[in-house]
């Protein structure tokens, strides 16, 4: 299980290094396996709270330390970080999650809310790179999110207080978009 | 695998039977405030067996039931179907397609069946985990919580990748 | 003391009304002081966590209970709203509170993120009713927002990691745009 | 009373002093990500005299003051003036104008001025107070916390109600 557990570490490890290069240009991002002892405040990280191993207080565990350097700043604990810089580092360790070992699909609930027009840009480059190994559903208000889809479907709510599922368009291979009824 | 279609009623806002039919890619929803979008999310995760009621953004599990509105009674039972594609085999068992179902009726338990047939929680958890959907679910990112991946402790990050190893 | 309180819950739970019926047509919003006894699960309130009085625990402390009913849906927990309902329902509040007595500034950072195009008009709305009668700071991505701005500020990250507050625009009586050095 | 400038230099990421000149009315504050933004709104909390480090995003008080950068010493010290218009009397004290400051030296405590002249931090918030600026500071909304309005519970959403009354 060890020998599992570190191989695909080390993959998570270098695409995560990998997605930061992509979502943020000149940053560096580290994941490192680090023994957080519980009692042990002064863990580089943000006030994550302490894991009490169930052995006690002074059993160390062996914990993901996750640290992003932004290019021209110095390096801070993730606390500080920005709404956008935390929602593009948090997709960049899901990415890096996905490139080691895919699941059949990831729902994605309005994750690029935070992001400017700029970062938007960023996080849809990285779903178009990788559609054909998954299936991303993802739920957003951005109407550039909506612009990339191969299909779109719009839910709404009746006068009866249930929810509807309309319309889907599809892409057809040419790029045309067909009405399909739902 | 791939995720092909999503079937649902009596979950939350679904009162009605409802599919949602997908093809690998990048599937958009879009909608006004309020019109359902991430009670679909809720549905999936249900689906797959959470048992937190709070990540359900609810009380209790009953407050998955459609509750009635102008013109609906209250849903007696809950039901969600995942239906996903197998032929590459990924899932054990050499079945062309899987179905998972999650149902409950109000005031009872909730039951689980793979391709019709009911099984345990636990054994839906197992075939899950076959294909990296593990008990940290951390293939379906729900409103708001885009940051939680980040703000985890290093053990619990720890415990996330192990799981989708 | 008291009687300054219950005349102020008062204009709140007034203006409380109003605005959620300006912000959600067709809906209601309560306030509603309750006891709240600290050992009462059963409060009707999403999963608030229970305030244990100092005098321990059975003292009944006085609440304000918030409730909405929507249109068309039963009346739900504040929990199951979704989430740009909740935006909504808490801007109707802290409007609420301003009608009841109005600060000198208000920042709002982004508070219409989650808010669909139709709902941010209606944030919009109240934004420009109420902008004589004190100061709206409000940080954004929303280009609708931006629209509304009768001054306008750009903030910028240096090449040297230092932020740099860029020009004004000033919209003039007149209506029109000028650059104003900064 | 009107907010009519906010001043501030070693605060976070302002090591260089800026000024923000208000008007009354809608003052939209844009930006790219990681610009400062949020930064000013926390410079504005501190100043009116925010005790807790995590409500300003830091693990501890020494968060704000700037860290340094490419090309910047971190700053020895940081300051925020809000400069309040009063023509109106409504600060007690009969003042055209009401400045406001916060200063801190590094490993220092924090040193409050009420026009110029050194004062307690409950002076600071009595004065607030008087203009509906509670400790509760219901008028500043951080980034993603639009939703802690709701989400408190009854006794704390009525303590907000009785310090804004
Ligand atoms: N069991 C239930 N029965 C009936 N209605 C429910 C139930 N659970 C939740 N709801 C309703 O569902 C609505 C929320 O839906 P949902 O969160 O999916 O909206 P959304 O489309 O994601 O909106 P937003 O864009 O604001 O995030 C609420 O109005 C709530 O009252
Ligand atoms: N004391 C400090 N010294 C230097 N830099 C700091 C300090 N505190 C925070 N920062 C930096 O400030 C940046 C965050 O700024 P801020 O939160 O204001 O961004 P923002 O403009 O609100 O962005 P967003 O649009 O993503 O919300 C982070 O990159 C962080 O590293
Ligand atoms: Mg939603
Ligand atoms: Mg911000």
């Amino acid at each position: 299980i060890a020998t599992v557990f570190a191989s695909f570490f080390e993959e998570v490890r270098v695409s995560f290094r990998e997605m930061v290069s992509v979502l943020f240009p000149g940053a560096r991002g580290e994941l490192r396996l680090e023994e957080t002892k519980p009692a042990d405040g002064a863990d580089a990280e943000e006030g994550a709270e302490e894991d009490v191993a169930p052995g006690g207080r002074c059993a160390p565990i062996l914990g993901i330390n996750l640290q992003i350097k932004l290019p021209h700043k110095a390096p801070r604990t993730l606390t500080l970080l920005s709404g956008g810089e935390k929602a593009l580092t948090a997709i960049a360790f899901l990415f890096a999650l996905f490139l080691a070992k895919p699941c059949p699909f990831y729902i994605l609930d309005e994750v690029e809310a935070a992001l400017d027009n700029h970062n938007i840009g960023r996080f849809l480059s990285l779903l178009t790179r990788y559609q054909e190994r998954t299936q991303f559903l993802v739920v957003t208000h951005q109407r550039r999110t909506m612009e990339i889809a191969d299909t779109l479907y719009g839910v709404t709510m009746g006068e009866d207080g249930v929810s509807r599922v309309l319309s889907r368009r599809l892409r057809r291979p040419d790029g045309a978009v067909r009405q399909a009824s739902s | 695998a791939f995720l092909k279609a999503i079937e649902l009623r009596g979950f939350k806002t679904f009162a009605r039977p409802t599919e949602i039919l997908l093809v690998p890619g990048v599937t958009v929803i879009i909608g006004p405030n309020g019109s359902g979008k991430s009670n679909l999310a809720d549905a999936v995760l249900w689906a797959l067996g959470e048992q937190s009621p709070s990540a359900l953004r609810g009380k209790g599990m009953q407050d998955v039931l459609f509750a009635g509105s102008k013109g609906h009674q209250p849903s007696a039972a809950a039901e969600v179907n995942l239906l996903f594609d197998n032929s590459q085999g990924e899932f054990p068992g050499g079945y062309q397609e899987v179905q998972i179902t999650r149902r409950v009726l109000r005031e009872g338990a909730s039951e689980y069946f793979i391709n019709g047939s009911a099984c345990r929680l636990l054994d839906l958890q197992e075939l899950c985990a076959a294909v990296g959907l593990g008990r940290e679910m951390h293939s379906v990112i729900s409103q708001g919580k885009v940051d939680e991946l980040l703000s985890s402790s290093p053990a619990a990050r720890r415990a996330l990748v192990e799981e989708a190893a």
